[in-house]
């Protein structure tokens, strides 16, 4: 495993810290959209389902039962926790996720590397995380005063994006078994790209010190 | 089992 990998789980793991801390102490979940969060969800269950069969090592099954464990839990404070449900923002979160579900699933059943059940699913949650982030950016639009956790919640989740191109590119080089199909560059690109507007007002609002605002 | 070199990422 080279850095940019292993900084880029890090990162990943990060955002979720970040997440479950601004659920479990503060009891909030204010600017965060369940849309997103539900279909993170189902990306990986969709792509772990080889975690009992294929053995990798055990950080890479800690790391997917951490994974699975803390975005269904996720979405379990969102919809059932009894104070935190309440500061949900339904009224903006209204991008409907399954405009982007079904695509993913039609373009999975065409192009993948073999068609079977696992695969299919496998690479049609290639697909869905490449997008999962819109109906977050949407919300995030259309927040007023975006708080710092929810803002570094999204910047800890795109450099976790663009850490990996950066690990998929020192494989491509050093990994002669390592060759990537171009519809994963694509959409692992097409993910890191929908993160660029956010990160230009990030970091310019903690240059000038300011609070984090996308303009409309 | 042999694992494909992308299914050993998370």
């Amino acid at each position: 495993m080279n850095i940019f990998r292993l900084a880029g789980d890090m990162t990943h793991l990060m955002s979720i810290v970040v997440l479950l801390l601004k659920m479990h102490t503060i009891k909030s979940c204010a600017g965060i959209s369940l849309k997103t969060q539900e279909l993170y969800a189902l990306v990986f269950i969709t792509r772990y389902l080889d975690i009992f069969t294929d053995f990798v090592s055990l950080y890479n099954t800690v790391m997917k039962i951490f994974f699975l464990g803390t975005s269904i839990s996720i979405v379990w404070y969102m919809r059932y926790h009894k104070v935190v449900k309440q500061s949900y923002d339904k009224d903006h979160d209204t991008f409907r996720h399954y405009f982007l579900i079904l695509p993913c699933f039609l373009l999975a059943l065409i192009i993948n590397d073999e068609f079977t059940f696992r695969e299919v699913l496998w690479t049609f949650s290639l697909y869905l995380e490449a997008v999962a982030i819109i109906p977050q950016l949407v919300l995030l639009q259309r927040t007023k005063n975006i708080d710092n956790l929810t803002g570094n919640y999204v910047f800890f989740l795109g450099a976790y994006r663009g850490l990996y191109i950066l690990n998929w590119i020192y494989r491509y080089f050093t990994d002669s078994h390592y060759r990537r199909k171009g519809i994963t560059w694509t959409s692992g690109i097409v993910q890191t790209l929908l993160y660029a507007d956010f990160f230009y007002y990030y970091i310019r609002s903690w240059r000038r010190n300011e609070r984090l605002n996308l303009p409309a | 089992t042999k694992v494909a070199a992308a299914k050993d990422e998370l």
